[in-house]
């Protein structure tokens, strides 16, 4: 932390750019201004709000050069960004060297890395001399997709803001009113990983023990940054300890829980064709070391020893899947059954018999 | 690997190792009884140290090759060990 121990005595701060750099698409620049934002708030209390104009408490913005501060940049290399600790005026206020070259990706300087070690700063932190920690002093890539803040970086700023807020139970737990205690009528995705049972919907994701009705939430970015909302199917192979997550086209893995580089990928890579624009459900038989897709009323079968899609698909979820579809949200696998997902139905399916042995409501909530 | 060492370069070094201590460490040239160039050893070595020892480097309190680098690198302009301004 900065000398004196510096904080915000709020938790809802603005942030504005007042300038921006020729060297990214202004929309990028704010996209990575952003996700450095959140990478805090996962982690804290704070919540930040991006206004247009005014004064806010945390002012962003390119300078080369002396720029009024008293603290002159040096043009490329050497100091690339500063960042002054909460305060008022110029408190909290970031600003990067225009002399530098920011970039989206892994050429010139990233922003998105930068930003969240001078957010860091704004936030109250000092630098670290942990060399994974991101308020280390000196500038390496990674990639911004698998970035996750060291525990250093954690127990810094929650030493001074605390973790962050658990949604609140409800007042009346019955009630079906309550906007924080709601059945979740259809999910988006659902796998197994480890022993857990996860679930997604919309940006959250919940898990549960198999034999347990007891669920945690959670938002899906506190724990994969790099995972958008909505994912619409996720698969687990547990003996390579990976789980697969979809989302329109595209597919990412995170492997022994750490996202892995070089993702998100196509689904075409997969196998699918042109015309598949995104999956509805997936699950992975460890019997037979095949996955399953699932889109619209079709299925398609994936080979995973041979990393093939199996040939003679797609065919009719109606046909293979007695009693289930035709179209389905989400399924698992655990325990030599599926359990499909239709609506507020969870389908409990043999997979040696190859017929529904249970169907009942589920009873999957969101901020219980 | 350069292929010698020239003064002029060893000279750049330091003026760049004093300019960077001034900055991240609170190193201050002014009141040190200098001609330039000839920085109070003690004073300097105990900045170096300093430095190393907070970047995880091998203190030796010289500015050897991997000193320089580490000071080479980009970096952020918020001093390491000062008051914050």
């Amino acid at each position: 932390t900065l000398a004196g121990r510096p904080v915000w005595r709020k938790r809802f701060l603005t942030y504005r750019i007042n300038s921006y750099t020729p060297d990214m698409k202004p929309a990028d620049v704010d996209y990575a201004i952003q996700k450095a934002f959140q990478v805090w708030s996962d982690v804290t209390p704070l919540k930040f709000r991006k206004i247009h104009s005014g004064e806010a408490d945390i002012m962003i913005g390119f300078a080369s050069g002396a720029h009024g501060d008293f603290n002159p940049f040096d043009g490329r290399g050497g100091i690339i960004a500063h960042a002054f600790g909460p305060g008022p005026g110029i408190g909290g206020d970031t600003h990067f060297d225009e002399a530098e070259t920011w970039t989206a990706n892994y050429r010139g300087t990233n922003l998105f890395l930068v930003a969240v070690h001078e957010l860091g700063h704004s936030l109250g932190l000092g630098h670290s001399s942990d060399p994974k920690a991101i308020m280390f002093p000196t500038y390496s890539y990674v990639d911004p997709n698998t970035f996750r803040l060291s525990s250093d970086d954690v127990r810094g700023i929650q030493s001074l803001y605390g973790g962050p807020e658990r949604r609140q139970p409800p007042s009346h737990p019955d009630s079906t009113e309550s906007a924080t205690c709601n059945p979740i009528l259809s999910l988006d995705a659902a796998t197994t990983v480890g022993n857990k049972i996860i679930f997604f919907k919309d940006r959250y994701f919940g898990w549960r023990n198999p034999e347990s009705p007891k669920s945690n939430i959670s938002l899906i970015s506190s724990f994969w940054p790099n995972l958008p909302s909505g994912i619409q199917a996720a698969y687990e192979i547990g003996d390579r300890n990976q789980v697969f997550f979809f989302k329109d086209d595209k597919y990412w893995v995170i492997s022994n829980l750490r996202p892995q580089r070089l993702y998100p990928k196509n689904v075409r890579s997969l196998g699918f064709p042109n015309f598949v624009e995104k999956i509805d459900a997936a699950v992975f038989n460890p019997l037979l070391y095949k996955t399953y897709f699932f889109v619209g009323s079709q299925y398609w079968r994936y080979d995973e020893r041979r990393q093939l899609m199996d040939p003679g698909y797609p065919k009719f979820i109606t046909k293979a899947f007695p009693g289930i579809g035709p179209k389905i949200d989400a399924v698992y696998y655990n325990n030599r059954h599926y359990y499909f997902f239709q609506g507020s139905v969870v389908s409990e399916y043999d997979v040696l018999s190859h017929r529904v042995t249970k169907r009942l409501k589920h009873d999957i909530k969101l901020g219980c | 690997v350069p292929l010698t060492n020239s003064t002029g370069s060893e000279e750049n070094d330091v003026l760049f190792a004093e300019r960077y201590l001034e900055t991240f460490y609170g190193f201050v040239m002014d009141g040190v009884p200098v001609t330039k160039m000839k920085v109070s050893p003690n004073l300097m070595k105990n900045k170096l140290q300093e430095m190393q020892q907070f970047l995880g480097l091998k203190v030796t309190g010289r500015l050897d090759a991997s000193t320089l680098d580490m000071m080479h690198m980009p970096r952020c302009g918020v001093p390491d060990v000062h008051e914050f301004r």
